[in-house]
């Protein structure tokens, strides 16, 4: 796509030399009622061609839009739902025609696999999981890891999906008597999955025999930290973690990320960055997502921030567009793009 | 930071673990 429309460029961090900008490629507005919750971007296939589409979510329905030639977005599936609100998608890897959503209202109460029959391409959900969820991710070879309940009652489920989304098949992995907060897959070791837990730790699971290999208890200056990616790399493991609950600090402000590098071996780890805000730019991590070494947040002031992890700095600020605040923000799943989405529906795509 | 708080570093730490740990 080539940009026709705005262009709302960066905002120097601090002693940026290599300001990173974000140009606006297309954007559209979900007309529902309810209240906007999630964005993604799957790949769909129609008439035996895939296309990359835009999956938008409100409390009670979930869209699919194709892209036309026109820059444009149209609504070619709705999934309803009207007995428990929708709280996120949770997109799987590897399948085709197939979208996970996670519902409940504070807490994850269902999660339900959302498809299209082949005969006439009406819209299907099949439910898929129910109980006390507290984590759901879907991994790479058309995987989906959940757990269930906290503490020692917990379970930790894999579910491997057939190619198109069809017969499945289930493992467990051993439970850490520690409740789950997130997982996270691991860039270059593809049997291997790191959890944060309640209280401060990651764990370590082999995901091919089900084997809890190691626990990291982690720095307790932020609580409840969220594990976003892990790459593998010369024995280490290098995390990146965000901090919805830090406090601002005088000297580095408010943190959003941080990297850090462990030694799964001796399970010592010490931090390598800390991503701040820029000077003059303020608030609290509300919600983020990180693609290969860009990390993206939507802060309380309802800014979006960028942070390049490897030169270890914010790279592009983008302010509250049509005096809307960001609400979400996600990397595109499809292509580089960065989508933006506002409570009122409204979905902004940028090439960064 | 330095690696050497780390400890020795092993590039065969997923196999290592996975054959100390319980099955």
């Amino acid at each position: 796509y080539s940009t026709e429309q705005t262009e709302i460029t960066d905002l120097p961090a601090c002693d940026s030399w290599n300001p990173g900008s974000l140009h606006l490629v297309s954007k559209f507005k979900n007309p529902s009622s309810s209240c906007s919750v999630d964005v993604s971007a799957v790949w769909w296939e129609r008439a035996g061609v895939k296309e990359p589409c835009i999956i938008t979510a409100c409390e009670d329905v979930v869209s699919l839009w194709k892209p036309l030639d026109t820059l444009q977005w149209e609504k070619v599936h709705t999934w309803q739902f009207t007995e428990v609100p929708v709280l996120q998608i949770v997109p799987v890897p590897d399948v085709y025609n197939l979208i996970c959503v996670a519902l409940g209202n504070l807490e994850i109460r269902e999660i339900r696999a959302l498809l299209c029959s082949s005969g006439d391409e009406s819209e299907k959900q099949v439910l898929l999981k129910s109980g006390n969820i507290k984590a759901v991710l879907g991994l790479t070879k058309r995987r989906l890891v959940s757990s269930i309940g906290t503490f020692c009652n917990q379970q930790i489920q894999i579910m491997t999906f057939a190619e198109d989304g069809g017969s499945k098949d289930e493992q467990l992995l051993m439970p850490p008597d520690e409740t789950i907060l997130t997982f996270a897959e691991v860039q270059g070791m593809q049997d291997a999955l790191l959890g944060t837990t309640t209280v401060n730790n990651i764990v370590i699971w082999n995901l091919k025999t089900g084997q809890l290999l190691k626990k990291v208890h982690i720095d307790d200056s932020y609580q409840a930290s969220i594990c976003h990616r892990a790459y593998s790399e010369m024995g280490l493991l290098f995390v990146v973690l965000s901090h919805p609950c830090a406090k601002e600090s005088q000297a580095f402000g408010s943190p959003m990320f941080q990297l850090l590098v462990i030694n799964p071996k001796t399970a010592q780890s010490v931090r390598v960055l800390l991503c701040c805000l820029p000077q003059g730019q303020a608030g609290r991590f509300l919600e983020g997502d990180v693609k290969d070494h860009i990390a993206a947040a939507v802060l309380t002031s309802g800014t979006i921030a960028i942070w390049d992890l490897l030169l270890g700095h914010c790279t592009a600020v983008l302010p509250p567009v049509s005096d809307q605040n960001w609400s979400l923000v996600k990397w595109s799943g499809t292509d580089s793009h960065l989508l933006a989405g506002q409570k009122d529906g409204n979905i902004f795509i940028y090439r960064y | 930071c330095s690696t050497a708080d780390l400890g020795p570093i092993s590039l065969n730490w997923f196999e290592e673990l996975s054959s100390e740990a319980p099955p």
